[in-house]
C-alpha cells in the first residue's frame, strides 16, 4: 500500500502557492 | 430564494462559481462593501463566522456561514445546476473534484510565474504543461459525445470547471497551444457566451500571445 | 439499490470513503478481483472506462463509471449521509473540500517521509505540522457544541474527513501532539468505533510514538 500511496498526485506545494496567491490579491486589494 | 453576502476580493475565479450560479438560480448575492483582502477577513468578527479566515466566503440572510467556493456555489444554485440524479449528482462532484486536483494546481504553476505571484521554475512548468494537456484532452474526449460535462444541461461542473480554466484560457493557451482540444474549446467558448456567464466575467478574451515570465 | 465493483489497491484510505458509505447504505460493494496496480489501470479496457487511469474508480452494476473517492462515495451513499436540506449537503461538500485542501497535502507532507516513500525536508514538515494544528484547531472549535460535523447524524462529511486523518492518527499525531484538540479526538474515536467504519478499517490503533523519518 505504502509504494501505491507513492504514486498518488499530491499537491505538496499548495500551501507555497495558496501563499504566494494570498500575498499577491491583498497587495493588490489591500 | 436565497440572499446573502460574499465576501471576496475583485477578479477571483472562485467567487465566479457561486456568482454565476446564482445568476441561474435567481438568488441575490451581494458582495460585501468595504471588504479589504488582508484586513477584514483576519478581522475577530469575520473569523468567527468563517475560522480559516479564507474567501470567497459567503454568509446567508438567515445566518448560515459556508466557506469554500463549490459548497457556497452548491447552495446558492438551483436544481438543475446541482444535477436531477444522484448519479448526475456524483458526476458533479467528480467534475469538481477533478477541477480541483487536475487543473487548478498545474494552472497555478504555469500562470503564476506570468502574473508575477511566483517564481518561475522551468521543470515545474514545463511538467505543469504536461498536466494541463492531459486535463485537457480528457475534458476533449469526454465533450466529443457531449454538449456539457453532465447530462443535456448547464450544472454546477461546467461553471466550476470553466472557471477553473479562466486563467489559462486568459494568460497561456494561445492559439496554437489549444488548437487541437476542438471539442473542449468548443464548450469552453459556448461557456463564457451564455449570458449568465458574461454578467458575471464580462467579454472574456482568449489568450492571443502566451504570457512570459518577466523577471 | 446500488451495486457495483471498486477498483482499488488495498489500504487506500480514499477507498475507505465508499466503502463505509456502503456499510450505512447497504450498497453492494464488491472490490474487482485481480486488481494489480500499476498494470489494471495502465490497461486500454480500463482507460477506457476510467480515462485518467486513478484509483479508487467504480463501475456500476448498470455500467456507469465513476471516478474521484468523494463521487464514488456520495454515489454508494444514502439520503442521510448525503444531508437532509440543501445547506447540509452544501456544509457537506466544504467538509469534503476541507479534507483535500487543508489536511491531504499538509498529512502526506509529514507522514509520506515516515512511511518511507518520500525524502524527509525539515523545513516542509514544519510548516506541514503548523497547517495540521490549524486544521484540528478549526475541527476542534467547531466540535467543541457538535457531535457530529454536519447535523445530527453521521454524514458523508465526517467519513470523509475521518478516512483523510487516519494515516495522522495512525503515524504521526501522537499522545502529546493530540492531546489539545479534546473534541477532535472525541470525535474521531466515536467514529472509528462505528460498527459501519470498523467492518472496513477494522481495529483502529492510535498513534503511541510518532513515526520519524529514517535516512
Amino acid at each position: 500500500a505504502a509504494d501505491c500511496l507513492a504514486s498518488e498526485r499530491i499537491w505538496f506545494d499548495k500551501p507555497r502557492y495558496d501563499e504566494a496567491e494570498r500575498r499577491f490579491y491583498e497587495q493588490m486589494n489591500g | 430564494m436565497v440572499a446573502g453576502k460574499l465576501y471576496t476580493y475583485p477578479e477571483n475565479f472562485r467567487a465566479f462559481k457561486a456568482l454565476i450560479a446564482a445568476q441561474y438560480s435567481g438568488a441575490k448575492l451581494e458582495i460585501a462593501k468595504g471588504f479589504v483582502f488582508g484586513e477584514t477577513n483576519k478581522s475577530d468578527a469575520f473569523l468567527k463566522k468563517f475560522p480559516l479566515g479564507k474567501v470567497p466566503a459567503f454568509e446567508s440572510a438567515d445566518g448560515h456561514c459556508i466557506a469554500e467556493s463549490n459548497a457556497i456555489a452548491y447552495y446558492v444554485a438551483n436544481e438543475t445546476l446541482r444535477g436531477s440524479s444522484d448519479l448526475e449528482k456524483a458526476q458533479i462532484i467528480q467534475w469538481m473534484t477533478f477541477a480541483d486536483t487536475e487543473i487548478l494546481p498545474a494552472s497555478c504553476t504555469w500562470v503564476f510565474p506570468v502574473l508575477g505571484i511566483m517564481q518561475f521554475n522551468k521543470q515545474a512548468t514545463a511538467r505543469a504543461k504536461e498536466d494541463i494537456d492531459k486535463a485537457l484532452q480528457a475534458l476533449d474526449d469526454h465533450l466529443l459525445t457531449r454538449t456539457y460535462l453532465v447530462g443535456e444541461r448547464i450544472t454546477l461542473a461546467d461553471i466550476v470547471v470553466t472557471c477553473t480554466l479562466l486563467h489559462l484560457y486568459q494568460h497561456v493557451l494561445d492559439e496554437a497551444f489549444r488548437k487541437s482540444y476542438v471539442n473542449t474549446n468548443r464548450w469552453f467558448i459556448t461557456l463564457i457566451n451564455q449570458k449568465q456567464v458574461k454578467a458575471v466575467i464580462g467579454d472574456f478574451k482568449l489568450c492571443e500571445k502566451a504570457g512570459e515570465f518577466d523577471p
